[in-house]
């Protein structure tokens, strides 16, 4: 039985460059997933950059120390396929009835396609936004999910003048993502454009009624003598039923240790 | 008296917006920036439960009671803020990101603020060229009194200067620009350490952007009322 909350996917990912795979999404999350690091695949870091799971497999070497970033070659003369790599993960999951399970990506850099057992969701673009599927209906109760993520760069990765500059030629503008990475005055071009699953993987499970986004605002009277907290939340029925709910909230201040006062 | 419970009927395969009843607090204790006192902050926790089935979701953050302020002063130039009522004398540190890899952990996190805190500064300043911060920054800087700048994803060098002039019109897809503020303002929006929100580096954003991230970042018009008694 999987417990209500989220869990997070950060470890056992590979990853693998997308010229080097002539496999199908659906084929390494059905048939033929990687079995582990080999000569095509290798640990990845996620959250991180493309660049970071290179650096980490001293594929390229690191770009912060000495003169190691003019040695990787940048998205501009390598090509957009260069820096468009695959990820892959597992993760096992017991639901019980009137249980769901939500995917979550919380920033992905700078559009992706889903695979979760055979299954293909496209994510779109935009650097800082969060993904949520709902993976009920695909998941597998018996034995390890299989989720593989195809991950491309910026559609403006741009190119970097000889002489540098604020943001390089400033295409990366065109889209909504970090304009550093093209250079500025305290930093070089990053290479890949900082494309990759950058932030936080998870899973999470609940019933029927899911909890979304919850609001909390303040305000002041007496000089700060009266206090009111205003909480506005966001809540889904994702069941075929009427949910009779029983809705909760806590105010506590930790005394010491697990002891609370409300 | 800090603790309410509401039975609610959901229809199938509704997606509702729920407003509790307010709940009051007496002299709370208050979040304050670094030097001005302690970074209170109480834990809230919501859950709910579904008949027949028991408990369904919870979720839970700390949060921290505080009031900020700030305005352009007309002498200066400078925009002055205040905390709780109380003036502070601004001491900032500006903030690209933590790692130039995006390995960004809770524990280089930690260290990075509580450096910031160490060294006296009671502000971090996230610059439109880089990122906004993520929810592991700011829970650090709700610890250690922090207030924080956000800036969106905008700057003058790269949206709107130079010859020729580089993209005047900001990124080509306004509305997407436009989903990724809305959905970074949801995912931020509880810390308190968040002080400020900027268009962007050095630059206005583009007319439409501005004026829907204003309507977005607009305080309701129940707490305008409720702020003016």
């Amino acid at each position: 039985m999987a417990e209500i909350g989220k869990v997070v996917l950060d470890k056992g990912w590979l990853a693998a460059r997308s010229t080097e795979i002539e496999l199908t999404g659906v084929q390494l999350t059905t048939t033929n997933p990687p079995s582990g690091p080999d000569s095509t695949w290798m640990e990845a870091v996620v959250p991180g950059t493309v660049l970071a799971t290179l650096v980490k497999n001293k594929v390229v070497p690191d770009p912060f120390y000495g003169l190691g970033n003019e040695a990787i070659i940048d998205i501009a003369d390598s090509g957009r396929e260069h820096y468009t790599l695959w990820f892959f993960t597992t993760f096992e999951c017991n639901l019980l009835n009137n249980q769901h399970i939500d995917l979550n990506f919380r920033a992905i850099n700078y559009s992706a396609e889903v695979y979760l057992n055979g299954h293909k969701k496209i994510l779109p673009k935009g650097m800082f936004r969060r993904h949520s599927i709902d993976v009920t209906s695909i998941l597998l109760h018996d034995r390890p999910n299989l989720l593989a993520v195809l991950v491309h760069p910026p559609d403006h990765p741009g190119r970097i003048p000889p002489e540098g500059g604020q943001g390089g030629d400033h295409e990366i503008g065109k889209d909504v993502a970090a304009q550093y990475v093209e250079g500025w005055d305290w930093i070089a071009p990053i290479r890949d454009r900082n494309t990759g699953i950058w932030d936080e993987v998870s899973i999470s499970v609940t019933g029927p009624v899911k909890i979304v986004d919850p609001h909390l605002v303040s305000s002041f009277f007496d000089n700060y003598k009266r206090v009111y907290l205003h909480t506005t939340i966001e809540l889904v029925n994702k069941s075929a039923i009427v949910a009779e709910c029983f809705l909760n909230i806590q105010v506590a201040t930790e005394v010491e240790g697990n002891t609370c006062l409300v | 008296e800090h603790l309410q419970t509401q039975n609610l009927s959901l229809p199938a395969g509704a997606h509702v917006h729920y407003t509790f009843s307010e709940i009051f607090f007496y002299k709370p204790k208050l979040w304050w920036p670094n030097g001005m006192g302690k970074q209170y902050l109480y834990n809230v926790e919501i859950t709910i439960e579904v008949r027949g089935f028991g408990e369904s979701d919870l979720w839970s953050q700390p949060f921290g009671f505080r009031k900020i302020e700030n305005h352009i002063d007309s002498a200066t130039g400078g925009r002055l803020f205040k905390v709780n009522g109380e003036p502070i004398f601004i001491r900032g540190g500006n903030w690209i990101l933590s790692d130039g890899l995006l390995r960004l952990s809770k524990k280089r996190y930690q260290a990075d603020i509580k450096f910031h805190a160490d060294m006296n500064f009671n502000m971090i300043r996230c610059w439109g060229g880089g990122l906004a911060e993520r929810p592991d920054f700011y829970h650090y800087c709700d610890m250690y009194g922090i207030l924080v700048w956000q800036e969106f994803w905008i700057t003058g060098d790269v949206d709107g200067r130079g010859d020729p002039i580089s993209n005047p019109d900001g990124p080509l897809d306004h509305d997407l620009f436009l989903l990724c503020a809305r959905d970074t303002i949801k995912l931020l929006r509880n810390h308190p350490s968040l002080a400020l929100w900027v268009g962007g580096n050095e630059q206005v954003p583009p007319e439409d952007v501005n004026s829907a991230l204003k309507t977005y970042l607009k305080l309701h018009p129940y707490f305008e009322n409720l702020n003016s008694d």
